[in-house]
């Protein structure tokens, strides 16, 4: 079984993109087979690995309406050791389409079809509790928190973690916070220390060591249509993702 | 009759909060009347203001059920010279209730009920292309867009001018971009640079000369629950926010 993780969080422009890419990425780099799954109808993770969302020929939205499976829609990003389930405009649609009741499991089905392909899965989710974000929380293990060291983030926080206790008690009774991921850290700024100390002082061993400074290398990358350790390798940016999946790699399995 | 503005991009994280809060306390400070909406189950905005978004008697969200006026829903801000309409969580109800057929002129007719009250109403949208934000676009006469100056954002700003155009030529013909905002822009940046450059080639003068920059201030003040100007008047976000109202005053009104 892979461990398939929602990289969610409903405040926007926190780095959840930024974070399913590279963490991708930086699995794929650790021989493990890697897919990343696209559920934002902005389609940003789907360019940041270089692939033209307005070129698709099946997407994550035919996946979720049943009109295509995952091994049909899925594209092979070889140089980026990853494979991904695209996304555009359309998947508005089935935010929309998925209404429906059982709606909620959907995802889950979908990729249950291809479980056996892969060790990691990583849903990047759009900037909303909606029914998609809804069918990434009832599909995964864990969710993966990208988290701005600032307030509105920090205020957030605990809507989204009721969201998960709230899944967690009806469909997905083993979902569990996988981390809390501080990104575009900035250590000179004494409002993102004193967020980071609330976030331990609540979370403890939840918040991830690995911390993510801001670099403008993480970017630049996208506009290439790359992941920031193909684009710069050596920049703090592409160093705090690698450490990131070694952390994730050395954590013993939750039973 | 007021200007009615909607602050919209679906990108998350572009400054749209910081703006709508800001502009309408630097208005409020040019002594005209403000009226702030927030139309985001973030509730960012009204924290932003120093309003407890759990202590709402009633919120945004009534009013758009029908189970509130605006007149009860609002509360006075006289020490930022402006009124909020405030919302929570509940604003996810909303964005469900609203789907049904007519919806779309819900919050137009709303704020019609107060347009005597005010000069300005300036709408805090969400970060997503939803049936709260199409009902901000249908009540507004301009839409101001935040805009940081990197890849993603840049990338999905034909998304959002493409719904404008949806939205102008079915239910407000009289729909125009305001202007578009250049937000948390930092000059030594050479990808903030190019993205610049490609903003004015494509959109001209509907690019604000006021450019916000970078300054912790403007993240600082939310957790005080004040606009900039109230927290630290002599920071450079303060001054950009009352730049940007004055740049806004000066413009001759679109005939
Ligand atoms: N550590 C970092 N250093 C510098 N820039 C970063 C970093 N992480 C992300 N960014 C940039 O910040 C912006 C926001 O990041 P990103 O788009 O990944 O966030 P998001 O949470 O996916 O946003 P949305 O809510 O719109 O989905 C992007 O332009 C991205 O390139
Ligand atoms: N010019 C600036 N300088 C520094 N920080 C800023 C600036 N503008 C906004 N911020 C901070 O950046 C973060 C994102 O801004 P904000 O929340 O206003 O964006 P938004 O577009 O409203 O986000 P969402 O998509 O979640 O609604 C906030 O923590 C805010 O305090
Ligand atoms: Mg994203
Ligand atoms: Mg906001």
């Amino acid at each position: 079984m892979p461990k398939i993780l929602a990289v969610a969080n409903q405040k926007g422009g926190v780095g959840k993109t930024t974070t399913s890419v590279n963490l991708a990425a930086s699995l794929g780099a650790t021989k493990r087979r890697v897919l990343l799954v696209d559920l934002d109808a902005q389609g940003n993770a789907t360019m940041g690995v270089g692939v033209d969302k307005g070129e698709l020929e099946f997407s994550g939205c035919d996946v979720l309406l049943g009109d295509a499976t995952v091994a049909q829609a899925r594209i092979a990003c070889p140089e980026y050791k990853l494979d991904v389930l695209p996304a555009n405009d359309d998947m508005t649609a089935a935010d929309v389409g998925l209404k429906g009741s059982g709606g909620q499991l959907t995802l889950k089905k979908a990729l249950a079809t291809v479980a056996d392909d892969y060790d990691f899965i990583l849903i990047d989710c759009p900037p909303s509790l909606s029914m998609l974000t809804v069918n990434a929380l009832a599909a995964s293990s864990g969710v993966l928190i990208p988290m701005q060291c600032e307030y509105y983030a920090l205020e957030g926080i605990s809507a989204l973690v009721s969201t998960i206790q709230q899944i967690r008690g009806s469909i997905n009774p083993g979902l569990q916070i996988e981390g809390i991921l501080r990104t575009m850290y900035d250590p000179r700024n004494n409002l993102a220390r004193q967020v980071s100390e609330e976030l331990i002082a609540h979370f403890g061993d939840k918040v991830f060591r690995t911390i993510v400074p801001r670099n403008v290398r993480l970017a630049e990358a996208p506009s290439y249509g790359q992941p920031v350790i193909a684009y710069d390798p050596r920049s703090t940016g592409a160093i705090a993702y690698l450490a990131l999946a070694g952390e994730m790699l050395g954590r013993k399995p939750v039973k």
